[in-house]
């Protein structure tokens, strides 16, 4: 399903060059489910960006279902991206003029589906994540948790191949936050999705098969018995 | 230092008034510390926005240094804030367009600090925070967890009298969110802060004398074995 292959990242900052990933390797397959943990600013939205063909890698390579990253367009990385990849951004990232509703249509109009059958699956999504009497509100008058939530509705709406999520958790509740795990277990399980969590939480990373740490710009496997 | 009496808060959607804040009631004196938790959606930010005098409530009243809010004009609110409290904001509310040390800056130019004074304070401050090396960084350059960061240091800047906090730690690793409670255990006790922190996280509310939740629109005082 995803492989990277020995990636680089640097940021140039005035005459700063910042390596922050320095040859990372994954292999993940379909109905996989991971868990990314690191320090702030160790790099783990930077790799995010790039699994979700978001960003480029300053090297190395990126393989999306056997198709190589850096040798597709824009439009082909954009096409790619839509059909197969939901996101859950650190941010958010809601459309500020949209209701909750209108948000997580987005991607099922990318994916060219008819009028009601968006508005069905919207909705649904929405009860869902504990949002459907919000469906009208914009993003102005949600909570941050709220946010959250149409944001990991919109990421799931198209039942994607491919669920990145960027600490989902992040605004919740301990009881809303194993709701939202939930749905991610069920989106693994039914559709064989890969699903890869950044998280600052240990609850959650415990409940992925695979854990995995980035540090020093790689990314390690890590059991249980390597937690400090 | 701090007293709610009977606040109340609705938010009017179209048709719809949802009643928020249900006469919440509250006294914090000098020197304390409390946290605030509640389900996502239960009017933490709604409450902390009132507290902070960013927002009125629909009834009830608000009394900071033995003021009281209702009668004051917005002039008057805005310097009583732009003296007393420092805000770290759900959303941190950086300024897309400074760097990191001018984002510290700003509360410093409110309080007339000189140039440097204030350069000296931000820089320190920043460094308290784990983010020296990137003060010249804007906000689009940085993690989340390093931007939250930045929007302590800027709460944490003029020393405030009550420092509002909400989920300051929702973006940062453990051990980062430790270092960042200590700073706030610093101003509570060196300062004799008043310091009100939302939070998820229990090993955060732990560390608070006094720990509330919200829940049905009333704020109430809980001890460990009430907890679920
Ligand atoms: N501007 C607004 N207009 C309408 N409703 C609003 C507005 N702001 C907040 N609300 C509603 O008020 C309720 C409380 O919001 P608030 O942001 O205080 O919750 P919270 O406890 O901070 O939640 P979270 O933990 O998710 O941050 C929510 O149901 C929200 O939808
Ligand atoms: N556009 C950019 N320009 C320059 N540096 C950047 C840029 N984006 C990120 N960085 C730097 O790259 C490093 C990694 O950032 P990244 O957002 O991937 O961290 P992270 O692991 O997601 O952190 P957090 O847990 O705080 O969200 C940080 O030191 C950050 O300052
Ligand atoms: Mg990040
Ligand atoms: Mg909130």
């Amino acid at each position: 399903m995803l492989e990277l292959v020995d990636v680089h990242k640097s940021y140039v900052t005035g005459p700063v060059t910042t390596e922050v990933l320095r040859g990372v390797r994954l292999e993940a397959g379909r109905g996989e489910m991971l868990s990314i943990m690191g320090p702030s600013g160790s790099g783990k939205s930077t790799l995010m960006n790039i699994i979700g063909l978001l960003d480029r890698p300053t090297n190395g390579s990126v393989f999306l279902k056997g198709r190589e990253l850096m040798k597709m367009s824009d439009d082909e990385l954009s096409a790619l991206r839509n059909v197969c990849i939901g996101f859950v951004f650190q941010s958010f990232f809601l459309l500020p003029r949209l209701t909750a509703l209108e948000n997580v249509s987005v991607p099922l109009v990318y994916r060219k589906w008819g009028g009601a059958a968006i508005r069905r699956r919207a909705l649904e999504m929405l009860e869902k994540v504990g949002m459907g009497e919000h469906a009208h509100h914009k993003p102005n008058q949600l909570s941050g948790g709220q946010q959250q939530r149409v944001a990991i509705a919109r990421a799931l709406a198209g039942s994607p191949a491919l669920l990145l999520a960027d600490e989902p958790t992040g605004a919740l509740d301990a009881d809303t936050g194993r709701d939202i795990m939930a749905l991610f277990l069920e989106l693994n399980a039914s559709e064989e999705a890969t699903v890869i969590i950044i998280t600052h939480d240990r609850d959650v990373a415990r409940r992925c098969a695979r854990r995995l740490r980035i540090q020093g710009g790689l990314l390690e496997e890590f059991t249980e018995t390597d937690a400090r």
